[in-house]
Order: structure tokens, then C-alpha cells, then sequence
């Protein structure tokens, strides 16, 4: 565990919380990709069935209790208790488009033919991915609140924090996982325009809003 | 690195 890990890990829990309190404090899901929310319940399913096989840490297995917790806390606020407030006119994305095919890569690039490792390598690529049906959203309204971009903000934070984290990993212990590494660029550099209208913008006080 | 590594990232 080094200071990078840890504050990705943190920033991770920080956007998560920040999407939850947002739905729950302003009783309304509106410009929230529900189906963003439902793949990232999908990646944490897939990516954490080894709470069943192996025990790593406390700090492990409470992390990964939280995350699946507050993901599926998530997707029930959006389409069950406030399914009113759901978007779902400009949440269009199609999904299949990104599990076939991730699906597909899963079984063809991992690195064991297991399907405990078929699954968490499909959940590392679909997590990649994940967050294109909330961009898809935001610029097909040509906006977003301001709680929803520190939400996308300390979620990007998080993947690039965990590329340092891996650069240090590799010099410092040896460690080197190709399928994390390349999937962890890919989600970082999704992230690289929206972290240039975040800085640009909303920290400067404004609202986030695209040219039409 | 091992092949069947433990995952201890999250």
C-alpha cells in the first residue's frame, strides 16, 4: 500500500458517496446515467466474487463490502425509490455495445482460462468503459450539475492515481499487471476531456455546459 | 508476477 493507492482507493469512496448523497439529499436522479450506475453494480459484482475465495485484509473486504453496498444502493435510488426523477429519454447509450464486446475481449486476453479470472478481467475492462453512457448523457444535454462533475472528477482521480500508484509498484515491488495497466490508461484518458472542462469551468464557479 | 496473483487491489 503506498500514499497513491491509498488516496485512489479514497477518492474512489469519495465519488461514490458524493453520487449517493447527491440523489438522496436533492431527492432526484436527474442527469445521472442509470445505466453508467447499473454497469459499475456489474463491475463490482464480477470483480469481487473473490470475497468468497480469498481473504487479503480488512481494509480489503471492507472496501469492496462498501463499494458493492453503494453501488447497488445507487441503482435502486435511480430506478426504483426515485425512478420519477430518472432521465431516461437522454440516457440512450446502448450498453450491449460495450458488454459484447467486452465480454468477448474477456475471454479472448486474460490471464488464466478460469472463470474467476474471466469475470474479473471482464469487470477491469467493462470498468474502463463504464462511464461512457454518463458522457454520452452529459453531451447530449450540453450539461451537468455541479456535484455531478465533482462526482466524474473524483472518479477519473481515482484511475490516474492508481497509474501512479502502479508506475511506483512496478520500480518498488516488481509489480506489473498488463490487463489493469493498459484497461487503467484507457478509463484515465476517457476521463481527459472532462478533467479540462472541470478545471476550465467549474473551478472557476461555472456551470458546466457544452457549445451547442 | 504471478500468474494467480492475489488481488489485493480494488
Amino acid at each position: 500500500m503506498n500514499i497513491f493507492r491509498l488516496t485512489g482507493d479514497l477518492s474512489h469512496l469519495a465519488a461514490i458517496i458524493i453520487l449517493l448523497l447527491k440523489i438522496w439529499k436533492t431527492r432526484s436522479c436527474a442527469g445521472i446515467s442509470g445505466k453508467s450506475q447499473l454497469l459499475f453494480a456489474l463491475v463490482f459484482t464480477t470483480r469481487y466474487l473473490d470475497l468468497f475465495t480469498s481473504f487479503i485484509s480488512l481494509y480489503n473486504t471492507s472496501m469492496k463490502l462498501i463499494y458493492v453496498a453503494c453501488s447497488y444502493a445507487t441503482v435502486y435510488l435511480i430506478y426504483m425509490k426515485f425512478k420519477a426523477t430518472y432521465d431516461g429519454n437522454h440516457d440512450t447509450f446502448r450498453v450491449e455495445f460495450l458488454v459484447v464486446p467486452v465480454g468477448g475481449l474477456s475471454f479472448l486476453v486474460n490471464h488464466d482460462f478460469s472463470p474467476l479470472e474471466i469475470l474479473w478481467t471482464f469487470s477491469i475492462y467493462l470498468e474502463s468503459v463504464a462511464i461512457l453512457p454518463q458522457l454520452f448523457m452529459i453531451s447530449k444535454t450540453g450539461e451537468a450539475e455541479t456535484i455531478t462533475t465533482h462526482y466524474l472528477f473524483f472518479l477519473g482521480l481515482y484511475r490516474a492515481l492508481y497509474l501512479i500508484n502502479w508506475i511506483w509498484r512496478y520500480y518498488f515491488e516488481g509489480f506489473f499487471d498488463l490487463i489493469a495497466v493498459v484497461a487503467g490508461v484507457v478509463q484515465t484518458i476517457l476521463y481527459c476531456d472532462f478533467f479540462y472542462l472541470y478545471v476550465t469551468k467549474v473551478l472557476k464557479g461555472k456551470k458546466l455546459s457544452l457549445p451547442a | 508476477y504471478t500468474l494467480l496473483r492475489e488481488k489485493d487491489e480494488l
